[in-house]
């Protein structure tokens, strides 16, 4: 039993994932507001979810006081919470929208698309 | 640099089951087909609940998919110099008609209202629009062998705007005219929004009067010959006054949101408020006894 505990895993209790990108669909018809938005009526988000534990990897990007407060947090969990993981790099998206006036309006909307997580 | 995609003319409806997803283009581009088919004359009339819904024109719909194909290559639309970098494009409709009392039409008034464009975005590039239909059966009366002059004024002053020239064969075939007007809306932008003219202004309208010479001469032409006339004219074929802008600063999405919502939920309510007062009206003393169900079904709704 010993032998199958070293790859890390424990029996019984369910590892946390480790901060990643995950798919989160967004319905703007579900959000009621497709009476304004003509397209797109959906969109893929992603969200940033998982732990940020010691050690970071290098691909999330920590800056020097993430990686400060995860050495902290591996130290004395009560003192200091773990980095969070959240959105690093983000991408646009393109919205044809009604606006105000009812006049038709093309936007591009900054920030509406994961693309990478990182702890900070 | 063309438009990603050969539209159909016909008027295309926003369907409410309609969803253009923005995953891959080519779904987008069956659903956008959709989109056409659901707007189909034959189909038209169990649409009654969307009339007076805004219509894109075509070339809204393709600026959209256009950019939001390059998003996907991770190209701006910002970059692209045919949407002069801007990041906001916004398409005015024409309010303006024509005099019909007079015939023929030799001056045509575009006016748009631009009150809500706002002065917080940089006003990067602006034309004007203006759909010219195939003449048809007026074939006969373009016997000209010269060029058309196309000229833009503002309404108020003789100062030339744009002008373009049109070839006779090409004017008995449909297509859309554009007009640089970047240089009046500027101006107007900056006077409108000059914090000692407020209060002068009659409201944020823009007005463009349009005329068509035979070449360099001062002989007017009919515009209706030329299909300009604007009876009769789908949504889709209405000029626009499309706006170029560019935010300084970053849009906040859900303050922006919120506004929409509040404008769009209030105009709601009024209607609902309309809708249910009529139906107190005609359900009268029934309503009253019935206390509870079916009849209440509004009311209950807004609760």
């Amino acid at each position: 039993t010993a032998m199958s505990n070293r790859h890390g895993k424990r029996h019984g209790k369910k590892s946390k994932s480790r901060c990643s990108k995950k798919a989160l669909h967004v319905n703007f018809k579900e959000l009621g507001w497709d009476d304004w938005i003509i397209a797109p009526l959906d969109y893929e988000a992603y969200h940033c979810e998982g732990v940020c534990d010691f050690p970071l990897r290098s691909h999330l990007e920590p800056t020097n006081h993430a990686i400060i407060q995860t050495l902290m947090n591996s130290m004395d969990p009560n003192s200091t919470p773990p980095s969070c993981c959240v959105p690093t790099k983000l991408s646009p998206i393109s919205i044809l929208y009604i606006d105000s006036g009812n006049n038709v309006v093309y936007k591009q909307y900054e920030d509406m698309v994961v693309e990478q997580c990182g702890c900070r | 640099f063309q438009s990603a995609a050969i539209i159909s003319p016909s008027a295309p409806r926003r369907n409410r089951g309609a969803r253009i997803s923005h995953q891959d283009g080519q779904r987008s581009s069956k659903l956008l087909k959709d989109i056409f088919a659901s707007s189909h004359p034959a189909a038209a009339h169990h649409k009654d609940e969307l009339k007076g819904a805004i219509v894109p024109h075509e070339y809204m719909l393709s600026i959209y998919r256009t950019y939001s194909a390059a998003e996907k290559l991770g190209l701006n639309a910002s970059f692209f110099r045919s949407s002069k970098f801007a990041n906001t494009i916004t398409s005015f409709v024409d309010r303006g008609t024509d005099d019909l009392l007079h015939s023929p039409i030799r001056r045509q008034k575009y006016l748009f209202d631009v009150s809500t464009l706002s002065d917080k975005e940089e006003l990067v590039g602006a034309e004007l629009r203006i759909f010219r239909r195939a003449p048809g059966d007026l074939q006969t009366s373009l016997q000209t062998t010269g060029l058309y002059y196309i000229q833009l004024y503002p309404c108020r002053s003789d100062r030339l705007l744009d002008s373009r020239s049109l070839d006779p064969l090409d004017a008995t075939k449909a297509g859309w005219e554009v007009l640089d007007v970047w240089e009046m809306f500027k101006a107007h932008q900056h006077y409108y929004h000059h914090p000692h003219h407020h209060h002068f202004q009659k409201g944020n309208e823009l007005c463009f009067q349009l005329k068509v010479t035979l070449g360099k001469s001062d002989t007017e032409v009919d515009l209706r010959h030329l299909g300009l006339g604007r009876s009769g004219r789908s949504q889709q074929e209405k000029a626009i006054l499309v706006a170029y802008t560019r935010s300084k600063k970053r849009e906040n999405l859900f303050s922006e949101m919120n506004e929409k919502i509040k404008s769009r939920r209030s105009i709601g309510e009024k209607e609902e408020a309309a809708a249910a007062a009529a139906a107190a009206k005609d359900a009268g003393e029934e309503r009253v006894t019935h206390r509870g169900g079916k009849a209440d079904g509004p009311r209950r709704r807004r609760r």
